[in-house]
């Protein structure tokens, strides 16, 4: 694309296809029809002038940055929670790191009972991270393991508590119940627990993401949303719509499977990499 | 549902009026909407109007007294196509018969390996599964695990590389009288070039006669550039879609096919070792077209 040029019909176009690929869905047709009219209306001319309207459509959708925050009396109780695959547990091992680097003491709840493996991955990564591993014999109820967790945390007076919870897709209503239900043994036995609830979300879903956000947000008080693998080439475009429509801030960036390949979410980074 | 979006578009020429070609254009962006809902990738959901267009003047919907039936039905008809093959899928004998798996991180490789293993030991063969993933933490147990749980024996070590591995997994299938090798690879990026040449590796050892594309069912545009990179490294035979038991339309089928030519032919439909079908596109041209 390229700058400075006069801005015409075929530009926004491309336009268009280049945000409808970066997953925006019905926000792209939105943000071009309002590109449209700025344009018949002479209020943007040239081709700097659209990325610079569009850039900022994506921001002010995004919403103003969203940090995770240590609060209340530790510890700091954080649930993950996501479909099958998007990279809940690899998530919780770059918290673990982000919170032991700042030499906080970490507990892990391995809340996953039912996959195959499921603790032994999170044992390796606790050891790695320096994080405290407090998990339950496979197939137990994952609502014990979640609360067990929390006594620990609570008596080792841990900073923050990371609790890790199954894949599950949202149409599997007693899978959603479940999650229900580790969310308010959390808080029997930390009162505000869970002061976060984090969505993890794989970058390359398309439009289903908004349903994953809707549907966990009806089962647990989600507060934001981790979009795992944005190293890849998906540009993760259905955090707009969420934002718009959900109400959910993106919290943080995973760009790698190591326990630093984690960053807090800048939403003009993210504007301008759609256009990348 | 594209049904009743159709049925009210053409609803106020049904009392009377006659078609005209703009209200056809209202029929077919309305079906444009409906696949991009359904992440059907924006240039493929383009050539696909294009089809049913081609087909609608065709057929002369213009002159039918039920326009919203027909257009459907074109649609479906072309959805259909769009994803079925001609050639069913024989896993034949070839003292083993190798079968590899790949694709990004999380689409359900390790899983789906072992569902396959199962449907095929069902089948009345002798599976063998190959742990070649060797960097995920607990990757090995986590298949291990799977082979325990259905009784089939899976080759698994430290200290080699999966292209070695898996060149070794052949000769040792055929002294243990295995006739079917699974091999269950790391996920990783299209763009990530040592891994992309690591899987290429794999496949050049273990001569594999069946490569599956392991993919999530709720990817969105970016599935045309995965599955393309893997296509054009590993040559792929078909697609493995997982996770269909969500409610994703599933479009990625489509956009995968339509830029690799390789047709899905299992899907994934639950978490167990026996929810793995066979891909039936009639069945998938409805659940995109909603
Ligand atoms: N490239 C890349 N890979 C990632 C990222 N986050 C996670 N992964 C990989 O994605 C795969 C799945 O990650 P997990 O952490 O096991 O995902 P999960 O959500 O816990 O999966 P389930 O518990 O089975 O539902 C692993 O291979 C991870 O290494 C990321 O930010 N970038
Ligand atoms: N609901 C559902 N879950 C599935 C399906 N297939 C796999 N899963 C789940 O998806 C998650 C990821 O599966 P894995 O088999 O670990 O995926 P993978 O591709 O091997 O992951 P990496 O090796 O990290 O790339 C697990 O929680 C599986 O149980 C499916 O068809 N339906
Ligand atoms: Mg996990
Ligand atoms: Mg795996």
């Amino acid at each position: 694309l390229s700058i400075g040029r006069d801005l015409d019909d075929e530009t926004l176009d491309r336009l268009e296809e280049t945000l409808y690929t970066a997953d925006l869905g019905p926000s792209a047709t939105a943000m071009i029809e309002k590109a449209r009219k700025a344009y018949k209306l002479r209020e943007i001319k040239t081709t700097d002038d659209v990325m610079v309207f569009l850039r900022k459509e994506i921001e002010d959708r995004l919403g103003e940055r969203s940090e995770l925050e240590l609060r209340g009396v530790p510890p700091t109780v954080v649930l993950m929670v996501g479909v099958n695959g998007s990279g809940k547990t690899t998530t919780i091992a770059k918290l673990a790191r982000h919170f032991t680097q700042q030499g906080k003491k970490v507990v892990i709840g391995a809340g996953d009972t039912f996959r195959a493996a499921a603790a032994e991955q999170l044992q390796i990564w606790a050891d790695r991270v320096g994080a405290t591993l407090v998990r339950g014999k496979a197939g137990a109820d994952p609502a014990a393991v979640a609360f067990d967790a929390a006594e620990k945390a609570a008596t080792e007076k841990a900073d923050v508590l990371l609790v890790d919870t199954a894949g599950r897709l949202v149409t599997q209503a007693h899978l959603m119940q479940e999650l229900s239900k580790i969310s308010r043994v959390l808080g029997k036995r930390i009162p505000g627990a869970p002061h976060d609830v984090l969505l993890v979300l794989d970058a390359t879903t398309g439009q289903n993401a908004i349903q994953q956000a809707e549907k966990f947000k009806a089962a647990v008080p989600v507060t934001g949303l981790i979009v795992a693998k944005l190293d890849g080439s998906a540009k993760g475009g259905a955090v707009v719509g969420i934002r718009e429509r959900v109400g959910l801030p993106v919290k943080f960036i995973g760009v790698g499977e190591k326990a630093d390949d984690l960053e807090p979410f800048d939403p003009k980074e993210f504007a301008r990499s759609m256009f990348e | 549902s594209i049904n009743q979006n159709l049925q009210k578009v053409f609803a106020r020429f049904q009392r009377g009026g006659k078609l005209t070609d703009g209200n056809i254009q209202d029929g077919l962006r309305e079906i444009r909407q409906a696949l991009l809902d359904a992440d059907v990738h924006f240039k493929v959901a383009k050539d696909l109007i294009d089809e049913v267009t081609n087909r609608a003047v065709g057929e002369k919907v213009i002159e039918s007294v039920t326009p919203a039936q027909q257009i459907i039905k074109i649609f479906h008809d072309v959805l259909t196509a769009a994803m079925a093959s001609d050639k069913p899928l024989v896993i034949g004998q070839h003292g083993p018969t190798v079968i590899m798996l790949a694709g990004l991180q999380g689409s359900g490789k390790t899983t789906t390996a072992g569902k396959l293993a199962n449907l095929l030991k069902k089948r009345g063969r002798q599976p063998l599964l190959v742990a070649a993933d060797l960097q995920r933490p607990a990757a090995i147990e986590q298949l291990k695990v799977l082979g325990q749980q259905l009784g089939i024996p899976v080759l698994a070590k430290t200290g080699v590389t999966p292209p070695d591995l898996c060149a070794e997994a052949i000769p040792f299938a055929r002294a243990n009288g295995h006739d079917v090798v699974i091999l269950d690879t790391a996920g990783r990026l299209h763009i990530d070039e040592p891994l992309m040449q690591e899987v290429a590796a794999v496949k050049a050892r273990a001569k594999p006669h069946h490569v599956f594309f392991v993919c999530d069912a709720m990817t969105g545009q970016d599935a045309v550039n995965s599955a393309r990179a893997f296509h054009e490294r590993l040559a792929l035979d078909g697609v493995i879609l997982t996770k269909l038991d969500g409610d994703t339309r599933g479009g990625a089928a489509i956009s995968i096919r339509h830029v690799t030519g390789a047709p899905v032919r299992f899907v994934g439909l639950g978490e167990k070792l026996d929810q793995l079908e066979e891909f039936h596109a009639d069945r998938m041209a409805s659940r995109v077209l909603g």
